[in-house]
């Protein structure tokens, strides 16, 4: 791992001495490898490495310190920097309507990310209601049915011949008419390539206006991670992501690739199959996962 | 990289750019990359502007990296041919077996779709509204039973009924869970016993857009239930899925079909010339 290579490469310095160019050289080759190993995207990678060439180049070693670990806390600092720094919370105005929209590729994970939203803001004290907006996926709405139900919380829909604007439209009313004062609207998996997918969710965003827009993002993709939030960004002004299947062992560098493109926060890991399954995501965890 | 005059090492650079982000990985490029410097240097053509000559070498070099005779999907000595689909969550299973029925259907061939996902909300109802639209019949289990013995009846219930292939869907699984993973052992088990020579196909089926992680699952489904090939869904997307040239020279397990869509005809056979070109655009 990471750590074991460094040790051999600044093994044997000296204390008082500065960290040696070669040596640094060969640890950023080192990190390069680990990250492009972990599905960083390569043009971040680029920016990462040229980063921590700077900052270790400038490490004085320091008494009892050994230089491997010097460098190791500056790449881990890094990371932890462009993941975020600490974890976010998401911040609700209390008593006030939140609108909040899902969305991302095909298989991501929203419709079981919208219920266990759902959830966990009920345990905040808020009044959840789930909207049925995809009009496409055969049973979608069904399989939306079922999840709310397992976590007691009530779900809109309009069947499938209706657009999904009007679905959060009308569902926005069923809201206000019950009290509920927390609205997530379940949309269909889409290519962010896919012309006519994109100008129905942003018909959708520019009738409903949500409060959120949040991208969800399987942890496993690879470099195409850029691609998809960039143009979901770009088409729809995103709010932060949710980063799914972190039970599995994929080291996650899509997470670097969705923070750097989009500025925005990860907010929540989807870390299994049930609906409890739900954490904060926490930027430390997650570069310690992506640098194995 | 075509707008660059002459070959030289930040040619190479830009391909090593484009390999890396077409998802084929550290290891996989740096052999090709080093191929490819080996053959500018054996024929002498550094400087040269033939830039077709070193884009038909590398494709030439992942094209046998990719080559395979078992293309096509097997069939048993009599009927029913079995395949059973297997992968992580999400990546496209279930749509598969949708468009592998409707495929059979229109070569002629009576097709039993299998929903042995007892487990995810909604999933069987998934799976008939594709049974549906294949016009092809449907073995349905109880939600919440345990899926061997969905597996089990459907096997016999297709001996009986004269079908040519029976396809088993299956639940979503990550490959690091150790007791999904057994579930999903124990269900290949049973349907060897049942039927000896199947399943005929274990067919894995990977999104176009997942990273290296992919060379995993191969690895840990093959291990638990033996994968005769893969379904790379998807790649009607921006994703190039270069996983599976890493895939392919390791495990020797060869692709077999592509997802170019959501609709019920968007299946076609894996194409190693067009997976080549589209590397590259
Ligand atoms: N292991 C694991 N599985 C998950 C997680 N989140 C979702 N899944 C599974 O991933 C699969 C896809 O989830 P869905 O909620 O249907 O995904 P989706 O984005 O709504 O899919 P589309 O609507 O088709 O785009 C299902 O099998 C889920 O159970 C997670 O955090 N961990
Ligand atoms: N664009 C595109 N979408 C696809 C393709 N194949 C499947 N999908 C979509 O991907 C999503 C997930 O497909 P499923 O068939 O439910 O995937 P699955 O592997 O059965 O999912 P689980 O059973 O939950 O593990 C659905 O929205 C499908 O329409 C494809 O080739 N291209
Ligand atoms: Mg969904
Ligand atoms: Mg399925």
């Amino acid at each position: 791992n990471l750590q074991s290579r460094f040790a051999a490469i600044f093994g044997k310095l000296r204390s008082g001495k500065r960290v040696d160019e070669r040596a640094v050289k060969e640890a950023v080759r080192e990190v390069r490898l680990a990250f492009l190993e972990a599905d960083v995207n390569y043009q971040a990678t680029r920016e990462f490495c040229r980063q921590i060439e700077e900052k270790a180049l400038g490490v004085q070693v320091l008494a009892g310190l050994n230089p491997a670990q010097q460098v190791i806390k500056i790449v881990y600092d890094t990371m932890v920097e462009m993941l975020g720094g600490e974890k976010q919370n998401l911040t609700l105005m209390p008593g006030q309507q939140e609108r909040i929209m899902l969305v991302g590729l095909q298989g991501s994970g929203k419709t079981t990310t919208a219920a266990k939203l759902a959830a966990r803001l009920r345990q905040d004290g808020r009044k959840p209601i789930l909207i049925a907006g995809d009009i496409h996926r055969p049973a979608a709405i069904k399989q939306l049915e079922v999840v709310g139900k397992q976590v007691g919380v009530p779900v809109f829909s309009m069947g499938t011949d209706v657009d999904p604007a009007t679905i959060a439209k009308e569902g926005t009313k069923k809201a206000k008419a019950d009290d509920l004062d927390t609205i997530i609207l379940d949309t269909a998996g889409r290519l962010h390539i896919d012309e006519q997918m994109m100008a129905e969710v942003k018909r959708v965003r520019e009738s409903w206006h949500p409060t959120l827009t949040l991208l969800v993002v399987d942890a496993m993709v690879g470099q195409d991670a850029v691609n998809q939030a960039r143009h979901f960004h770009e088409n729809l002004d995103l709010d932060g992501t949710i980063l799914t299947k972190l039970d599995g062992d994929t080291r996650g560098g899509a997470a670097i690739s969705v923070r750097y493109v989009t500025g925005k926060p990860i907010y929540f890991a989807g870390t299994g199959e049930k609906l409890s399954d739900f954490e904060f995501f926490h930027p430390d965890r997650m570069a310690s996962r992506i640098l194995g | 990289f075509q707008r660059r005059g002459k070959i030289d090492d930040d040619l190479l650079d830009e391909l090593e750019e484009t390999l890396i982000t077409a998802d084929i990985g550290v290891e996989t490029t740096t052999r090709l990359i080093d191929h490819l410097r080996d053959q500018v240097k054996f024929q002498k053509k550094k400087g040269s502007t033939d830039i077709n000559w070193l884009t038909d070498t590398l494709q030439s070099a992942i094209g046998e990296m990719i080559a395979s005779e078992n293309r096509s999907l097997k069939t048993g000595t009599e009927k029913p041919s079995v395949y059973l689909v297997v992968g992580v969550n999400g990546v496209g299973k279930t749509t598969a077996i949708g468009k592998l029925a409707w495929r059979f259907r229109s070569e002629g061939q009576k097709a039993l779709i299998v929903a042995a996902d007892t487990f995810r909300a909604a999933a069987i109802d998934q799976l008939a509204i594709w049974a549906d639209r294949a016009g092809c019949d449907i073995v349905k289990g109880e939600e919440g039973v345990d899926p061997s013995s969905v597996v089990y009846n459907a096997v016999h219930a297709a001996r009986a009924g004269q079908h040519d292939f029976v396809i088993i869907d299956t639940a979503g699984r990550l490959h690091n869970r150790a007791n999904l993973m057994q579930e999903l052992g124990k269900m290949a088990r049973v349907i060897g016993r049942e039927f000896p020579g199947a399943p005929h196909e274990t067919l894995l089926v990977l999104d176009a857009s997942t990273g290296q992680n992919a060379l995993q699952q191969a690895r840990q489904f093959t291990d638990t239930c033996g994968v005769t090939g893969i379904i790379l869904t998807k790649m009607d997307g921006t994703a190039k899925g270069g996983v599976i040239i890493g895939i392919h020279d390791q495990l020797k397990i060869p692709v077999k079909f592509i997802g170019l869509g959501e609709k019920i005809d968007d299946l076609e056979p894996f194409e190693p010339e067009a997976f080549l070109k589209a590397l590259f655009e």
